[in-house]
């Protein structure tokens, strides 16, 4: 749920100031890889109307703002693209591919797609973090869509922690990509809380 | 024993 609030928080934020300045379109791009590489199973696989709808929902949404963001003005003329930098087609698609096929704990395709999904969602948010560190002052819905697009990771944490003792659940890639994820937001998140603590502005150092 | 790969987390 608090994923899909940072969609439509970050979805609302477009169409209510028409800008996406300080936001990475580049780390949308990282999730959609993410979605379309371990959600495969939608064509084989039925777990409940909950989780196709939530899949089907998270694709199209991320698609829909990549589109804002590169083709549809007023937004797409907002759009800055060398500040939108970060070569993740080099620093995190390879390196995850590579990491999903070494780790998959199966070799077949939806297994090694599904694990190289999880390394790639787990470094993700890099573009955006970066970016932000760039303008260092941070827009209050962005702020927003920044810290419940880390939280969900958190939330899922603690869910692993109840599975475990629950019904012995078990997701050595899962748990690890998890913590990667989370680890990554720390900092942020700390800037984070201290700005709402103190009613202040967000701005990074 | 045979893995059980179905994934039922988003």
């Amino acid at each position: 749920m608090l994923h899909l609030m940072s969609i439509l928080l970050l979805l609302w934020k477009l169409k209510k100031s028409k800008s996406c300045v300080g936001i990475s379109c580049r780390m949308q791009e990282c999730y959609a890889i993410v979605f379309c590489l371990r959600y495969l199973d939608l064509f084989y696989q039925f777990i409940s109307v909950y989780n196709t709808a939530m899949k089907v929902v998270f694709i199209s949404s991320t698609f829909y703002l990549i589109f804002l963001m590169r083709f549809q003005p007023p937004v797409s003329a907002t759009y800055d693209r060398t500040a939108d930098s970060f070569p993740y087609e080099q620093y995190l698609l390879g390196p995850a591919a590579v990491l999903g096929f070494i780790s998959a704990e199966e070799w077949s395709i939806p297994e090694i797609f599904w694990t190289a999904s999880i390394w790639l969602e787990s470094v993700s948010i890099l573009p955006q973090l970066i970016l932000l560190q760039q303008l260092r002052e941070v827009e209050n819905l962005t702020a927003e869509f920044v810290a419940t697009m880390g939280a969900y990771r958190f939330f899922y944490i603690l869910n692993w922690i109840y599975r475990y003792f629950a019904e012995g659940y078990v997701n050595w890639i899962g748990w690890l990509g998890g913590i990667v994820q989370t680890g990554l937001y720390v900092d942020f998140f700390y800037y984070y809380a201290m700005s709402k603590w103190y009613g202040q502005k967000l701005v990074l150092p | 024993e045979e893995a059980d790969h179905t994934h039922d987390e988003l």
